[in-house]
């Protein structure tokens, strides 16, 4: 992977 | 927040209940691993590091801080509780911790969205979520009486799943740059490993006869 996302699910 | 999503989360929720429910008002932890327990509390403390430090909703929050103390409150019940502890068989929990940590920590290194310590302890969590079930499983298999309660935990837990499945689908085709590899093909092995208990479970259900799993 190149970038995090956010996390919105549990 | 899309109805698969929601509807998800309740049956997740659920399942907590419905073990809190066996724990509190039977006071027996039978047939429940308490690996599996473990294993689900050592999930959510690796992947809601980003409690105080992501803010999403207070959904989001609430749900977060539920998990959190439930998963850990039941490890405390099951190993220190006078009563409930008393249910507990040892003898027949005996999957080892280490034989699904280990690999997933390694996977976790090797698979993350981004080399940082939160990232990997994210991924980690992932990883081991999908396969925390096994112990519980095996224990199943290893219990002659499952009863009810048992059954529809693990019956909930594997709904969890099913919907969250859904859920990503919808997202895939309703969201713009919606692709989560890694929640993708964890979710799905995760899933995959209730498939056998399903067919038993709803065998049981049609036939009106006890769960049983056959060894």
């Amino acid at each position: 992977g190149t970038k995090s996302s956010p996390k919105d699910e549990l | 927040m899309n109805i698969f999503r929601l509807a998800g989360d309740m049956t997740h929720l659920a399942s907590v209940l419905v073990l809190l429910l066996k724990i509190h008002t039977i006071k027996s932890c039978a047939g429940i691993s308490l690996k599996t327990q473990e294993l689900y509390a050592l999930v959510f403390a690796t992947r809601y590091l980003d409690i105080f430090t992501d803010f999403i909703s207070l959904y989001n929050t609430t749900m977060k801080l539920i998990f959190l103390g439930s998963s850990f409150s039941i490890v405390w019940y099951i190993r220190n509780h006078k009563i409930v502890s008393r249910s507990y068989d040892k003898s027949q929990d005996t999957f080892r911790h280490y034989f699904l940590i280990i690999p997933c920590l390694l996977l976790a290194l090797l698979v993350n969205e981004k080399f940082t310590f939160k990232e990997v302890m994210w991924a980690f969590s992932i990883y081991l979520e999908a396969v925390a079930i096994l112990p519980q499983l095996v224990l199943l298999q290893r219990t002659r009486n499952i009863d009810n309660l048992t059954g529809q935990y693990v019956f909930l837990l594997g709904a969890y799943r099913a919907l969250y499945i859904l859920n990503w689908i919808y997202r895939y085709f309703t969201e713009t740059h919606y692709v989560h590899w890694i929640t993708w093909v964890s979710g799905l092995v995760q899933t995959l490993l209730y498939a056998d208990f399903f067919y038993y479970y709803f065998e049981s259900w049609k036939n009106n006869k006890k769960l049983q799993l056959p060894a």
